[in-house]
């Protein structure tokens, strides 16, 4: 993705759109509903939100030419170009413009408005052309057999997100203030000696380590590392995660954050979550968990809380009893408060602030003393 | 016998069409020189390899049918590189 020279952005969440005149190939229903979801493919991964105006000055507005139409950039009769737009500013930037000479419609054939409007639109916030070709973003029109598999790609969401970070939390949530206010925690750094981390999975031959509002992702087969935005995966789980783990036999990493806790398979996070995290058999006293591995061979999960350990049996689907028991007597040498965790080869292996402890659990001991962010290659 | 200049004049109107799309989306300037000693050289041959690289072509510098496929296509007006 890129942006236009300087980045301009808008310095606010909240945007106005109108739809100044109309094109006679569509019904007036058809315009509206094309721009409305166009900006909302937008709205889903940003913190913004977009409210139309039916007159007056709107900070995007919409509107249909043909040829020479006031702004030194004559559109050019049927085909080639399509439309244009400016990105976010005074006046005549962030408009969108859309040539009448087109046939526009809402289906796949002709010139479909919603697909160019997604585009324009992008442009109408501060996106520049993408040379990806599966972007939204790409500057040749790429119509679509089936338009319910339209997607914003993910250069698209990073592309977006790194303009205006990922959407907050829940409508209730205040909106993000003003740009004098940080949009999150600075980007943490791969290889600061003092990196720790919020959560570690294993995921499908992948291990996630995640921090604040992003996570690495580490590939065993090819030892790829690649940095992404947890939204620009799963839009609608929470940063500062407390703990993660999979299950490998259900093919789904279960995320955990204060009380509550997601199931997500892949890319999609499961329905029926978030779920309370005493649905698994934990006592009211307990208000969240640090950490959790699954041993895919023994088929069960701990769960670490502090200095104390609860294991549950993946087959029967409950916690088992006789616990909690201390971490310390059943995992010698893991005497301080954990993170993270994950196990792989055969080793758990245990994040605690800026160490990892690789733990052999059938030799019951720690057999190395790593540097939490050893994965990196730093 | 095929008209030797019709095909030149094909291979103008490419050029044209080439030097037009370079000129409105990778800041080809207006008076660029077409024609150069060397043909894999100069501002144009330069900008056919940006413009195939940025759209995801072979890059090969040469007006190639998939190239003039391309810049043929309905397309965005904003520029693919920074104006």
């Amino acid at each position: 993705f890129s942006t236009f020279l300087g980045t301009p952005k808008w310095r606010k969440t909240q945007l106005t759109y109108r739809i100044v005149n109309y094109t006679p190939d569509l019904p007036r229903d058809a315009v509206d509903s094309a721009i409305e979801r166009a900006l909302q493919i937008w709205e889903e991964v940003t913190p913004l939100t977009f409210s139309r105006m039916d007159e007056g000055e709107a900070d995007i507005m919409i509107s249909f030419a043909v040829r020479e139409h006031g702004d030194f950039s004559p559109f050019d009769g049927p085909g080639k170009v399509l439309a244009h737009a400016y990105p976010p500013g005074q006046g005549i930037y962030g408009d969108a413009h859309f040539d009448d000479d087109e046939q526009w419609t809402k289906e796949t054939a002709g010139t479909n408005l919603f697909l160019v409007a997604a585009h324009e639109l992008g442009h109408s916030l501060g996106l520049f052309h993408s040379a990806n070709t599966e972007a939204v973003m790409y500057p040749l029109y790429k119509s679509f057999t089936d338009l319910a598999q339209f997607r914003l790609s993910q250069d698209d969401v990073d592309g977006i997100q790194s303009l205006y970070g990922p959407p907050s939390a829940s409508p209730d949530d205040p909106l993000v203030p003003t740009e004098s206010a940080p949009l999150g925690p600075e980007t943490p750094a791969m290889c600061d000696p003092a990196l720790s981390f919020d959560a570690v999975s294993t995921l499908r031959g992948e291990v996630l380590f995640f921090k604040d509002r992003h996570f690495w992702r580490k590939s065993f087969r090819t030892h790829e590392l690649e940095f992404h935005l947890i939204s620009s995966f799963w839009p609608s789980l929470p940063s500062d995660m407390d703990a993660a783990y999979e299950v490998t036999s259900r093919d789904t990493v279960f995320i955990f954050k204060g009380n509550q806790f997601w199931g997500v398979r892949g890319g999609e996070v499961q329905a029926g979550y978030p779920r309370s995290i005493h649905t698994l058999g934990f006592p009211p006293t307990v208000k969240k968990i640090d950490a959790a591995i699954s041993d895919k061979d023994k088929k069960k999960t701990y769960f670490f809380v502090e200095d104390k350990y609860w294991r549950f049996d993946e087959k029967r689907q409950s916690m088992e009893p006789g616990f909690p028991r201390q971490i310390a007597e059943d995992f010698p040498g893991v005497d301080t408060k954990i993170d993270a965790a994950f196990e792989a080869f055969g080793f758990f292996y245990f994040f605690s602030g800026s160490s990892q402890l690789e733990f052999d659990p059938n030799a019951k001991k720690v057999t190395h003393i790593l540097k939490s962010n050893s994965w990196f290659n730093c | 016998a095929y008209p030797l200049d019709g095909a030149a004049r094909g291979e103008d109107t490419s050029m044209d069409l080439v030097q037009q799309y370079l000129e409105n989306y990778y800041n080809l300037p207006k008076d660029a020189k077409q024609f150069v000693r060397r043909k894999d050289s100069g501002p144009v041959v330069k900008k056919i390899r940006e413009m195939q690289k940025f759209l995801g072509l072979e890059v090969t510098g040469k007006l190639d049918s998939n190239t003039l496929k391309v810049i043929s296509k309905p397309r965005c007006g904003v520029p693919d590189v920074g104006h």
